[in-house]
């Protein structure tokens, strides 16, 4: 997979959904600002946010921090879970 | 140390629960021992004691909801989200997705009781651990007949609540020892 920020405007719609999830993940567990889920925000991402985003998620996990969003990691990423963020900070409270 | 706090805890250490909705397919009176178990994870290495209440006001309270359930946080059917639950801070709640296929004591579905420990971890404030074989690990690992406490889970536990003073000895206490008058 590239590692570059997905820009869900290319010719490769699938690979951008397919960013796009993981993307939201991201956010929901605490790696993204939570106005990436929002479309409305009008948030873009920088290739650096995206590739620290993913680098984070796999230091956590336990995989080798590549910031790349390799099979093995979007392996993990499908694994049932626990719908708490993992990290706080970018808006730690629930409503 | 590995585990990580989320900031905030009860300032009590008897804490009452109520389930206010029960899952759909599951026995009611299997659900209580098996959140009851889940509680006892924690209650055994802490002076933390967990009473379950019908109705009235509680601590914790519990539900398992499907989809949107009011709280903006909505589950996603089977499989990915299992359940979620509020720090104390928050209020300690714990919302378990009633789409799963919920067991008990099967390797089919979705283990509650081990679910469930992990959920209520939250509920007394411990964040998510980076160490694999901790309960408070993010990832559902699959059915543990032998679960057993990762030795990162007890420390998180006792740095927020202390060690266990009281221990369990599983029967009446023995009559206190007659001192003579003086």
């Amino acid at each position: 997979r590239s590692s570059a920020a997905p820009t869900f405007g290319g010719a490769d719609k699938a690979m951008a959904e397919h960013d796009a999830y993981f993307q939201m993940y991201l956010a929901q567990y605490g790696y993204l600002s939570p106005s990436v889920r929002n479309p409305s925000s009008g948030h873009i991402m920088d290739e650096s946010s995206w590739r620290r985003a993913i680098a984070e998620f796999q230091s956590f996990a336990g995989l080798n921090a590549t910031g790349e969003l390799d099979e093995e990691t979007t392996k993990v990423m499908s694994l049932p879970r626990c719908g708490v963020r993992d990290k706080v900070g970018f808006g730690e409270s629930r409503a | 140390k590995r585990y990580a706090l989320q900031g905030s805890r009860w300032r009590v250490k008897n804490l009452t629960y109520k389930i206010s909705k029960y899952p759909s397919k599951l026995n009611r009176a299997e659900v209580d021992n098996e959140l009851a178990k889940a509680f006892a994870v924690w209650s055994d290495y802490t002076d933390l004691t967990f009473t379950q209440k019908r109705s009235g006001q509680v601590h914790i309270e519990i539900r398992f909801e499907k989809g949107e359930h009011g709280d903006g946080d909505p589950f996603d059917g089977p499989g990915g989200t299992l359940a979620h639950a509020y720090f104390p801070v928050y209020g300690g709640d714990a919302h378990f997705d009633d789409a799963e296929m919920w067991s008990i004591n099967s390797r089919r579905g979705t283990n509650l009781f081990q679910v469930a420990a992990h959920e209520f971890g939250h509920s007394l404030g411990l964040s998510h651990s980076d160490v694999r074989s901790a309960l408070m690990a993010p990832f559902y690992r699959g059915y543990d007949p032998a679960f057993q406490l990762d030795q990162d889970d007890i420390q998180g536990i006792q740095a927020l609540y202390g060690h266990k003073t009281q221990t369990d000895i599983g029967g009446p206490l023995p009559a206190a020892p007659s001192v003579p008058r003086a």
